[in-house]
């Protein structure tokens, strides 16, 4: 019966995941090999930038007025704050479908989520990308790593350590299966700063992590590391969420920009 | 902890969109 139990509740935040999240790895992959019906638009420099602007990311976000006279670095910047946002919502929805966490004390629930997504923002975010960019607007735009290296400081600073995370995260191989516990299993984590009822939430990981465990072992049974190297993944995504947050710090400090109140909210005495 | 997280706390407790910048 425990067995069974661990399939459930693997199939469960398995469907939560591909019901929530409107980009996948799966999806992703298919644009990314060329193997979609319209390849994506590749932003490579400032014109074709300003070409996307005007057609893809105007679809995806209001662009509005306030920022068209705006340098590039700072309308990139509103892009990726924008697409953070959605994917929160996203996370949230998510989140709430993970059998036992809406059952979890209110403001653990909230701290969960402050720590969490961005872990799990990062971590999705390499489904999305190969060695030379990163898909954008839903699939349809590409933006090369090499344009994001060369926009001018700070702002070339803010995903190439997402890319270096990304290539060895993307050698693990994981599908989406995979990735959905390993979402869960980032959100539920019970040595957040400032959670009430820890062994509540510690009871709920090790159920979440148990099941990671037994999946891997049988979606990928050649290869007898991979849950351990998960865990390393774990360690490394708090690295890059800290050393991102005091990325964000000196943008906020430094340039004229406005960040959004859910993202200030998330990275206000965050670390 | 609810008062610091309002939009975190409206999204929990209902499907709002958290708005635009």
């Amino acid at each position: 019966p425990q067995l069974s139990d661990q399939k459930t509740l693997a199939r469960q935040i398995y469907e939560a995941y591909l019901k929530n999240f409107n980009m996948n790895k799966a999806k992703a992959r298919t644009i990314l090999t060329g193997k979609a019906s319209t390849p994506p638009f590749v932003i490579h420099d400032m014109e074709t930038l300003q070409l996307a602007e005007q057609t893809v990311l105007g679809k995806m976000v209001d662009t509005a007025a306030a920022l068209r006279d705006r340098e590039a670095e700072v309308r990139i910047f509103h892009c990726c704050q924008c697409t953070s946002v959605e994917t929160v919502t996203e996370l949230t929805e998510f989140a709430k479908s993970v059998p036992g966490f809406s059952n979890l004390d209110l403001n653990d629930q909230v701290t969960l989520l402050k720590y969490g997504v961005h872990e799990a923002i990062f971590a999705m975010l390499a489904s999305s990308m190969n060695k030379d960019g990163l898909l954008v607007a839903y699939g349809s735009g590409f933006i090369t790593r090499e344009f994001l290296k060369s926009l001018r400081r700070p702002f070339s600073e803010m995903m190439e350590p997402k890319f270096q995370f990304a290539m060895k995260f993307n050698s693990l191989e994981l599908d989406d299966s995979d990735l959905a516990l390993f979402v869960a299993a980032i959100i539920c984590c019970g040595d957040r700063p400032g959670l009430v009822n820890v062994t509540h939430i510690e009871r709920l990981q090790e159920s979440i992590i148990q099941v990671l465990q037994l999946h891997l072992l049988t979606n990928h049974p050649d290869n007898t590391f991979l849950f351990p190297k998960l865990l390393q993944k774990l360690v490394d995504l708090r690295q890059l969420v800290t050393e991102h947050a005091l990325l964000v710090q000196e943008i906020k400090k430094t340039e004229d920009t406005s960040l959004h109140p859910l993202l200030q909210e998330i990275y206000k005495d965050m670390y | 902890l609810k008062e610091k997280h309002k939009i975190l706390h409206q999204l929990l407790q209902n499907s709002t969109s958290p708005g635009h910048l």
